[in-house]
């Protein structure tokens, strides 16, 4: 039964995609059977991991509003063990037309459901706000990732999504757990990522990730090759830190 | 007369909040007065130019929603000339509550109709996503500033930006136009970052800032003290750069 995670951050720009393209592609290649779902109009993760969003006869947007299902959107990708489940601009006017639908929150939870046993993992990318396309995001997860870039806008909204995901417990989901924070774009020589660091460990203590992610740049050029880190550059410091993150994350999920 | 100026891109993290506080503060600083519009929930501008967004009794929500006098969420900024009308986490709910609501599209325009001629300039700042809430914006300006972050991920989506510009000119805004893209956080010692650039001159030739705002810490360092470049380095590389920006800006805003 696969156990549903959200990458999610109202701050743009912060490594959501990044993530949920290297930490599905790393469990892939630890041989988890893992589904990534693009829940971004932007559709970053899709064209990640090679596929032209431009080109998708169906999508995201097609089971969220005309109920097609899950399973004819699914894609395979150039890991064996990694699906995906496209999306592209069509899904910046689901927000508006999910508005009517009585069960709004809970569209894509009920889509998943009937495929949890043919994975192990679902990771789902989310887009920069807390829109109802990200609500349906955690509606639908057990666990949730927050990548944070150690600078000070995306401090500042921590707290509140902490607030978003006690509201979303009380009122939808009562299993959902903040699995961690992942810092993010690290970068050591910098004063301002370290107080950031500093300020996050005060406050939010036993909800960091061990493993930080340093700011690297082999990991902003794969994407324009349509590659995950680890076949475009396995040796590099990004790569080598994803690698960290799924055998962290992988410690915390199936304990020995 | 106010001309009013929209500074928005889908992709998040490109540096819309850091470009609409520090175009508006050295406009305010020759003397040029200055609206800045907070339209991000996040309310980034808001606390990037000093004010707490949770200390805020109306902000621009209440505009919006509740048809408080634009007059009475304007606030004053350590700039003489430049006020600030802030945004916080309530602005979240706008998108859910304006979609009922007739005109929907015109709101924020009709609120800052009767103010343009305290103004020299209104700067807006939006949230990372195509909603109502950057609609809003799109319709009530007649310039466009894209920031554009020098990567993969900001390149694919500027074609989509400028059909939706072109959407909102169909049916909303005659008027509109799209000043420029700005080049952000710009690194010359990246590949990439010099292949997006040749990539975007040959599709957007005509359509590109001269400026270019390189990489520097201390434009992210800035907003943590509450203060623009201009107040808390004048010195760096991004100061220089936005300054040299504000004058190209108002360059061809003001030919002589
Ligand atoms: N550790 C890193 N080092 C260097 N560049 C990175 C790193 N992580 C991500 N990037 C780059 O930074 C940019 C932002 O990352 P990404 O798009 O993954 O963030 P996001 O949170 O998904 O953005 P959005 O809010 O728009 O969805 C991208 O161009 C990406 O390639
Ligand atoms: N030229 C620059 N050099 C270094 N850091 C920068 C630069 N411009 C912006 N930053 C930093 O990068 C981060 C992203 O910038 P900013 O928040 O302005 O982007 P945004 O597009 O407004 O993000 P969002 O999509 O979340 O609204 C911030 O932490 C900011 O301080
Ligand atoms: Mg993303
Ligand atoms: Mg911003």
């Amino acid at each position: 039964m696969a156990y549903v995670v959200s990458i999610m951050n109202q701050k743009g720009g912060v490594g959501k995609t990044t993530t949920a393209i290297n930490l599905s592609s790393y469990l892939a290649l630890r041989n988890r059977k893992v589904l990534l779902i693009d829940m971004d109009p932007q559709g970053n993760a899709t064209c990640g991991v090679g596929i032209d969003p431009k080109n998708m006869e169906l999508t995201v947007y097609d089971t969220l509003i005309s109920g097609v299902n899950l399973i004819d959107v699914i894609h395979p990708t150039s890991f064996d063990h990694l699906h995906m489940v496209p999306a592209n601009q069509d899904l910046a006017g689901a927000e508006i037309e999910l508005i009517s639908n009585v069960s709004r929150e809970t569209v894509l939870k009920e889509a998943i459901k009937n495929y949890k046993d043919s994975y192990d993992y679902v990771i789902i990318d989310c887009p920069p706000s807390l829109g109802l396309l990200t609500i349906n995001s955690l509606v639908a997860a057990e666990g949730i990732v927050i990548p944070l870039q150690c600078e000070y806008f995306a401090l500042e909204g921590i707290g509140h999504m902490f607030q978003t995901v006690e509201l979303i417990r009380d009122s939808f989901n009562p299993a959902i757990k903040i699995l961690g924070i992942l810092y993010t774009m690290f970068d050591k020589r910098t004063n301002l990522n370290q107080q950031v660091v500093d300020e996050v460990k005060t406050h939010f203590e036993g909800y960091i990730f061990k493993t930080m992610i340093p700011r690297s740049v082999r990991l902003s050029e794969a994407p324009s090759h349509g590659l995950p880190i680890a076949l475009y550059s396995p040796e590099s410091a990004g790569a080598v830190a994803y690698q960290m993150f799924s055998d962290e994350f992988i410690s915390i999920m199936e304990p020995i």
